[in-house]
């Protein structure tokens, strides 16, 4: 051990194991948390190399074969509880990301919350078992954020009882969808509905894309990896597009909207209930940015601790960096600010469970609040959190910029949560329209 | 703001929007009456950011309102003011942020735990107003006297965090594998790592790379 951080942690006022339970939400927790994280570390299947020195098709290729095994792993433990799972996959994953994120994160949800009881028979388990592997797929290429922009279409042919998937133009081509190069053999598509010559705005299909057993792309459908990024090399993010693509009708996600056979539209009970699912993922973005900061502040304030360089006072041995007022002027509100987030990610998840309970009752009165709040505060935490890490990286020195430090990593794989999920500056006019409607 | 303006009870993190009404929210500063009496006091700071974000949410609120009654469209009433609405918003959060964090230390039970999460919670909440002055002094909410203690008090607590700087981030239990950081290790074995991890850069597989055969040396025999 070295003596400066012996003697730094012989120094604390307080017990750091009473504020990692309270971090976790009970000590129960802290210890199921530590439990799954040595199942990973002492499973030889989980001991790979780093993959920072691995090009990107092998850090691909890694990351499958690690999921792979995640998969099969988390069966044989019985772990279920969504929280236990997303432990497990961070402690395989290292905190990066990895190709079934939007299996496991978006398809599996989607299909649970907004699914038919004959559609969940024909789905599910298939796609619980791997045998499906989808993606989510709704950005395209020319548009983002604001859905109803979207142009791919869904056009029902009531002579065939299908839907017709078409991309009428470059721009419509979906794009950036996590799994969709490379791993998947379905997509949730989101798409304009036209039927009985009139546009029915966004709705939902379950789409394949791969041909079972081959993988080999269907026709009509062309698919791919939209090529290297900033960061997530573990991740096929791809392209898709459909030349007149025709699914079955009962392919359209119907549990709210629905065609009936003829081409008729019936309205959903609330057109709010399809933001569940971005309210669940912007909730688990604000955790995440208080974890990623955390990682930094816990790698910047260790080495400013083990660092000594120039001099406080003539003569005297070089201090520890830390001593600096400047250095420490740097990193303890950042620090005190990744404390603040870990405190909101656990109000936000408190607060979206109960609230989803209450919608269960039929009771939307909150969501309104609950879908601005989660907005704003997505916004808020990962523009705060992203220049935070840039900021501990630097406060590294040179040292912070090799990959060694493990700060680049963090950066890469955490900035995409100001654009991904909403574009941050969009998010805050949702806030702000709720704000100036309340 | 509009409906709290009509006189409608708001609830949840907008109600304090319900002054908007009782007109006890100015887009003016309040001549001499600063709101924050003692800056030790979170709750008080809480208080601050609260009048802070209710400020610039009914700055913004009256410029689109303004540019209603001159009879601009309301899509580009809204996006002429967009600026102001973000800021509304960032206070907006802000608040919501300093706020649960405050609401949290009445959870904590033990005292040592209890002192040093409140000296955190007091920096991020006077390092946060030391960073938007401007939207504090505008809104008459402190004096620039008082901002001189807020930048003190900063100093201050820098150094009451200082001897627990190393335990609050062990408190997050990254385990080394977690981490994956040769800085950031537990045991601050840093350099002889570094020397290790640098080792095994595909680089150094062989003494020589082979490029140097392909490309330097025949280079150096034309020259």
């Amino acid at each position: 051990m070295n003596p400066d951080l012996s003697r730094e942690r012989a120094t604390a006022s307080f017990n750091p194991e009473i504020i990692t339970n309270i971090l976790d939400g009970t000590p129960e927790k802290t210890h199921r948390r530590r439990e799954i994280e040595s199942l990973v570390i002492n499973d030889p299947a989980f001991h790979n190399e780093d993959p920072n020195f691995l090009s990107r098709s092998e850090r691909y290729e890694l990351a499958i074969k690690k999921s792979s095994q995640m998969v099969k792993k988390m069966r044989d433990h019985g772990i279920s509880d969504p929280e236990e799972i997303y432990w497990f996959k961070s402690f395989v994953h290292r905190g990066r990301p990895e190709p079934l994120d939007l299996h496991l994160g978006m398809f599996l949800p989607t299909l649970l919350s907004q699914a038919t009881p004959e559609q969940q028979d024909r789905f599910f388990m298939p796609a619980w078992n791997l045998e499906i592997i989808g993606t989510y797929a709704q950005t395209e290429m020319g548009h983002g954020t604001h859905l109803r922009g979207l142009e791919t279409t869904a056009t029902y042919d009531p002579s065939t009882q299908e839907f017709i998937l078409n991309s009428p133009t470059v721009t419509s081509i979906k794009w950036w969808p996590g799994g969709l190069g490379k791993t998947s053999n379905h997509a949730v598509v989101l798409a304009q509905l036209y039927t009985q010559g009139e546009c029915k705005g966004l709705q939902a299909f379950i789409v394949p894309i791969r041909q079972i057993g081959t993988h080999e792309p269907l026709p009509g459908v062309t698919v791919g990896d939209i090529g290297p990024k900033f960061g997530f090399d573990e991740i096929d993010n791809g392209f898709l597009s459909f030349n007149k693509f025709r699914i079955p009708r009962e392919n359209m996600l119907m549990k709210h909207a629905k065609v009936e056979p003829d081409g008729t539209y019936v309205k959903p009970l609330s057109d709010k209930l399809t933001y569940g699912t971005m309210v669940f993922i912007r909730s688990m973005i604000v955790g995440d940015s208080a974890r990623s900061l955390s990682r930094a502040c816990t790698i910047a304030i260790r080495y400013s601790a083990v660092r000594h360089q120039s001099e406080i006072r003539v003569g005297d041995p070089e201090p520890q960096i830390l001593n600096f007022q400047t250095q420490q002027y740097k990193l303890f509100p950042l620090l005190a600010t990744a404390y603040a987030f870990h405190f909101v990610g656990s109000y936000m998840s408190q607060k979206y469970h109960r609230i989803t309970g209450d919608i269960q009752q039929g009771n939307l009165s909150e969501l309104p609040e609950l879908h601005a709040f989660s907005a704003g505060l997505k916004a808020f935490t990962t523009w705060v959190a992203s220049t935070g890490i840039e900021e501990c990286r630097m406060a590294c020195g040179g040292h912070g910029y090799s990959r060694s430090s493990g700060i680049p990593d963090i950066y890469v794989t955490f900035t995409p949560a100001c654009t991904y999920e909403g574009e941050n500056t969009v998010m805050m006019l949702q806030t702000a329209r709720f704000l100036f409607k309340s | 703001y509009t409906a709290a303006e009509s006189g409608e009870r708001l609830g949840g993190m907008v109600s304090y929007l319900n002054d908007v009404s009782s007109q006890r929210v100015q887009p003016q500063p309040l001549a001499g009456r600063p709101q924050i009496a003692d800056i030790n006091d979170v709750f008080g700071l809480v208080e601050a950011y609260k009048q802070r974000a209710a400020w610039l949410v009914v700055r913004a609120a009256r410029g689109v309102q303004s540019d209603l009654k001159r009879g601009k469209r309301k899509e580009d009433a809204w996006n002429k003011n967009s600026v102001d609405l973000v800021r509304a918003s960032q206070a907006h959060c802000h608040y919501v942020v300093v706020k649960l964090f405050a609401d949290k230390l009445s959870e904590v039970l033990d005292a040592a735990t209890h002192r040093i999460l409140s000296s955190l919670c007091l920096l991020y909440a006077l390092h946060g107003i030391s960073k938007n002055t401007g939207d504090f002094l505008q809104a008459g909410l402190l004096t620039s006297s008082q901002l001189e203690h807020v930048d003190q008090r900063v100093k201050d607590l820098l150094g009451v965090i200082r001897p627990n700087a190393v335990a609050l981030v062990d408190a997050f239990d990254y385990s080394d594998t977690q981490l994956s950081s040769v800085l950031g290790r537990y045991d601050g074995n840093v350099y002889e790592n570094m020397f290790e991890w640098a080792k095994k850069s595909p680089l150094n597989k062989t003494q020589v790379h082979e490029s140097f055969h392909k490309y330097l040396k025949p280079l150096q025999s034309k020259l």
